[in-house]
């Protein structure tokens, strides 16, 4: 009943011995402490209600209700700490799990998720979500990087340029995420990079999430003409999600420097046989 | 010879937004994911020319598509096998090198014939399943550049061979 930890000499992350899910990240350097719960959740894909017929669909994001339901509200998890990396394995279901890792020298966490095949056997559509809950006070507002152009400021239930009639107090609060997401209380800022585009939210204070996988039953009749329902088994996705916990000060500094190494990421080559020594002079 | 136009092309298709929504037929996604994998083979020839003349000698250079699943033939075979990281980006960088492998212990040398530390993470498999086991080490590549470091597999009953010191003068 030890309180799991993984650190280095710049971050540490602790995890609930009772759950296994990650419960908090410290920054050594600047001493800042954040209170988290990540886990996986899903909202239930609507086939259309007494609202709307619109269905949850290949273009359109339209859960049946606002809560997303846990994978599972625990992780068996296991830890596995050598010199060169430390990592804690949590496995929350048949068709979810994380590696959370740390490397020496490495000022971020990484997250590595692998979700799917999603199951639809009980005939509900599902769609994902990697969800970081804390006490940030973040007064509706949230940053996402929309477009690969500037991080913009989103606000929860508003457009700077009309007045707005929320209709779906989740789907109407989703933006596009291209490399980050963050929420800040203005001293400390807890970012997200993402290793490809998806969507994002705040949907309460203090709370992030990430749309990481979809399986639907219906289509939304807005042209494919089919259910965003692979055959067979499904997909099996794998991505990663890199979290920095920095003073609001400091942030951008960090996050700009490690988006750019996602983006531009060492290339691996093989060659077999020992072959000649290469020096770069 | 290597092309990267078959890829342009490629890239070029899939600007259409049902290939950068998800929003096409199943079939059409199957298409678009045909085009760029079948693109991508003249870039590997590309790319290993473009290695081979840098670096001044010609090697046969293999790409791991599916390095992201622990998936890659190359590393998992016994033989030494040499592992080139290039770096994009105008600074240099470290990065930890993940590459699955057979059982075993790993001698990891860098562009300058020195040791580097490494590791074997064996990675849970579901009951049944073939364990996977990983090797890492920390790889550091120039900017713009890139950096060469060599694997050679170790017989188990020598195992403090891992954190053997390199002698320049053994060397070859």
């Amino acid at each position: 009943r030890q309180v799991l930890a993984i650190e280095n000499e710049f971050i540490q992350a602790t995890f609930d011995p009772d759950t296994g899910l990650l419960m908090g990240i410290r920054n050594k350097e600047q001493n800042l402490v954040l209170p988290m719960s990540q886990g996986f959740f899903w909202y239930q894909a609507s086939t259309g209600d007494k609202e709307s017929s619109q269905a949850s669909g290949a273009y359109i994001f339209r859960p049946e209700r606002p809560q997303p339901l846990p994978v599972s509200r625990w992780a068996q998890v296991r830890l596995v700490k050598t010199a060169l990396v430390q990592e804690v394995h949590q496995n929350f279901s048949a068709w979810c799990s994380q590696v959370v890792r740390l490397y020496p020298g490495q000022r971020h966490l990484e997250l590595e998720w692998t979700v799917g095949p999603i199951p639809v056997q009980d005939d509900w559509g599902k769609e994902v979500i990697s969800r970081f809950d804390t006490p940030l006070k973040t007064e509706g507002q949230f940053f996402t990087d929309s477009n690969g152009r500037e991080v913009l400021r989103r606000s929860r239930n508003y457009r700077p340029t009309w007045r707005l009639n929320q209709t779906e107090p989740v789907a109407g609060n989703y933006y596009p995420v291209n490399t980050r997401i963050y929420i800040t209380d203005g001293d400390v800022q807890l970012t997200v990079l993402t290793d490809r585009s998806q969507g994002g939210s705040s949907l309460r204070d203090g709370s992030l999430e990430l749309m990481v996988h979809r399986r639907l039953l219906a289509d939304d009749e807005r042209g494919v003409g089919e259910a965003l329902l692979e055959s067979e088994s499904g997909q099996w996705v794998r991505g990663r999600h890199l979290v920095l916990l920095d003073s609001a000060r400091n942030a951008a500094a960090g996050h700009r420097l490690l988006a750019e190494r996602e983006v531009l990421a060492p290339q691996l080559v093989l060659a077999l046989g020992r072959g000649v020594p290469y020096r770069p002079g | 010879s290597g092309d990267s136009a078959p890829l342009n092309e490629a890239m070029a298709v899939l600007q259409h937004h049902d290939a950068v929504s998800g929003t096409s037929r199943q079939h059409v996604a199957n298409d678009y994911a045909r085009q760029l994998s079948a693109g991508w083979g003249p870039c590997e020839v590309l790319v290993s020319n473009a290695l081979a003349r840098l670096s001044g000698s010609k090697l046969d250079f293999a790409f791991c598509r599916e390095l992201n699943v622990s998936v890659c033939p190359p590393s998992r075979r016994p033989a030494p096998f040499q592992v080139v990281i290039y770096n994009p980006l105008g600074r240099k960088v470290d990065q930890m090198v993940r590459l699955p492998v057979s059982e075993g212990t790993f001698l990891v040398k860098d562009p300058n014939g020195k040791t580097v530390p490494s590791d074997v993470l064996v990675l849970p498999s579901p009951p049944g399943q073939e364990q996977t086991s990983e090797l890492l080490f920390s790889a550091s590549a120039p900017a713009l550049g890139f950096s060469i470091y060599s694997v050679t597999r170790i017989p188990s009953r020598h195992p403090k061979a891992r954190t053997q010191q390199y002698d320049p003068k053994k060397s070859n």
